[in-house]
């Protein structure tokens, strides 16, 4: 563990926290995107699979059950809960995001470290948490605005990866034979794909306007 | 034994 997955784990833990305090406590999901709350609550189920097989430590139980069951409260809230559900934007929230899911897996069946159901199902969480952001940055486009909520979860989501990336870098240069091509280039498309959002995000803070995404 | 399954981050 380096300070960078450290940082990197909290800052995704604040993320969900965010959002699920948002929901939880507005009683809103307004200009959530469901199905990036679908997308990230299958990227957790299949990442996840070895739960209860391999124990690496407590930390990582932890932290896999706490991720797992946020993901899935957040779906459920928007999908079921009585008040919630009503400030749902179906008719906004329309990115076909069943188009990832078969092609990340159809990926994941041809480039992955080891041809076995545990591995192939690791390799899919990767590629598809890379492009689980996409229906959320589209309705982001969409609906044009944002309210500070969705932008620190969006903003917050981003960090974690970008963490990542300076913690692959040093495990890398620390840790001999620490090699995993799959999860760098995978991890570094899906900070690329906030990159955008980040720019903008930081010149509405800069220049202390809402954000306005260009159409 | 097993080697240590490759994944030891979330």
């Amino acid at each position: 563990m380096n300070i960078f997955r450290l940082a990197g784990d909290m800052t995704h833990l604040a993320s969900v926290l965010v959002l699920l305090l948002k929901i939880h406590t507005i009683k809103s999901c307004a200009g959530i995107s469901l199905k990036t709350q679908e997308l990230y609550a299958l990227v957790f189920a299949t990442r996840y699979l070895d739960l209860f097989t391999d124990y690496i430590s407590l930390y990582n139980t932890l932290m896999k059950l706490i991720f797992l069951v946020s993901s899935f409260s957040i779906v459920w809230y928007i999908r079921h809960h009585k008040i919630v559900r009503r400030s749902y934007d179906k008719d906004q929230d329309t990115f076909r995001h069943y188009f990832l899911v078969l092609p990340c897996f159809l990926l994941a069946l041809v480039i992955n470290e080891k041809f076995t159901v545990k591995e192939i199902m690791w390799t899919f969480s990767l590629y598809l948490e890379a492009v689980a952001i996409l229906p959320q940055l589209v309705l982001l486009q969409r609906t044009r605005n944002i309210d500070n909520l969705t932008g620190q979860y969006v903003f917050l989501l981003g960090a974690y990866r970008s963490l990542y990336i300076l913690n692959w870098i040093y495990r890398y240069f620390t840790e001999p034979h620490y090699v995993h091509w799959i999860t760098w280039i995978s991890g570094l498309v899906q900070t690329l794909l906030y990159a955008d959002f980040f720019y903008y995000y930081f010149q509405s803070w800069k220049n202390n306007v809402k954000l306005e995404l260009p159409a | 034994e097993e080697q240590p399954q490759g994944h030891d981050e979330l």
